[in-house]
């Protein structure tokens, strides 16, 4: 392994979202996976449309909550095709399900892996390298008041409660740490980014990972 | 402070808002307590959600679910296209 990777430094990674008052950081966070993955596969990096995930994906609750396994799910069931941001932008509210047409250009996804790599860190950043961007679910209670710096207490894990896309990991320094992209936009954390310290399961990091393959 | 409604933000919100701050304040100071001598640490204060209470950040923000998931105890398998 790299001592430090970022898949920002490729240019796969779209720009930090703001979820606004919507609960929809699920959706933010598994687009975001697409997205990278969409573009590590040699296609063009563009914002896909959010909002069709939180109203259409039928297995969860739209601003109210989700889970990013349920939306992988019923993205790699029904191969529904993600239109651009552009097309289908975001409200920060739940609305009704957009169809589009069969020969509507979109992207879907060819299949997903969910895994839970507490314990196993040194893979999960293996699985970062190989597979791209990984959507995963974290406390983020403390995260209310996080200004910057690298996470490395008051954070419990299997108390997960919010989505995120970990885009890279730095082990230059003392303390090793995950490179976070969070959806409360750019004025939070740092650009908004945060940092949690590998290792140790922080903020259940590693509890819940996907990896998206299209 | 003239007992005018005027501005945007009711009254009644306002001091919600401001009982809020207070608590992030305090909040903060402990947060902040447990920073390493190294700089490193996380350092947490005044931000875009200052102004809500706890239960109300999580009520609005943490609404994500985790699903019970099978343990990754097999290698990842480093693949030789696409490698950075």
């Amino acid at each position: 392994l790299p001592i430090r990777f970022d898949w920002r430094d490729k240019h796969v990674v779209t720009k930090v979202r703001n979820q606004q008052m919507c609960g929809g950081c699920w959706a933010f966070s598994v687009v975001g996976g697409i997205e990278s993955a969409y573009a590590i596969k040699g296609e063009s990096l563009e914002d896909l449309s959010v909002q069709q995930v939180i109203d259409c994906s039928y297995n969860n609750f739209g601003c109210s909550g989700g889970s990013t396994v349920n939306a992988l799910n019923w993205l790699n069931k029904t191969h529904v095709r993600l239109v651009k941001d552009s097309e289908y932008s975001f409200k920060a509210q739940t609305g009704l399900c957009h169809y589009f047409s069969g020969s509507h250009a979109g992207v879907s996804i060819k299949d997903y892996s969910s895994y839970d790599f507490s314990d196993k860190e040194d893979e999960m950043a293996k699985a970062l390298l190989a597979y791209g961007p990984l959507a995963v679910i974290v406390d983020a209670v403390s995260w209310q008041d996080y200004l910057g710096g690298i996470i490395q207490h008051h954070c419990s894990s299997g108390e997960a409660n919010h989505a995120v896309l970990i885009t890279g990991f730095d082990k230059t320094g003392n303390t090793p740490y995950w490179i976070v992209r969070n959806s409360w936009g750019t004025s939070w954390g740092v650009d908004g980014y945060a940092f949690v310290k590998m290792g140790a399961n922080i903020c259940g990091i590693a509890d819940s990972v996907s990896a998206v393959f299209v | 402070a003239n007992g005018s409604h005027s501005g945007h933000v009711p009254p009644q919100r306002s001091e919600k808002g401001s009982a809020a701050f207070r608590e992030s304040l305090r909040r903060h100071r402990y947060l902040n307590s447990f920073s390493s001598s190294d700089n490193s640490s996380a350092v947490y204060g005044i931000n875009q959600f200052s102004h809500l209470f706890p239960e109300e950040f999580k009520a609005i923000y943490l609404r994500s679910k985790s699903s019970e998931l099978p343990l990754c105890n097999k290698e990842v398998k480093m693949p030789t296209a696409h490698m950075p």
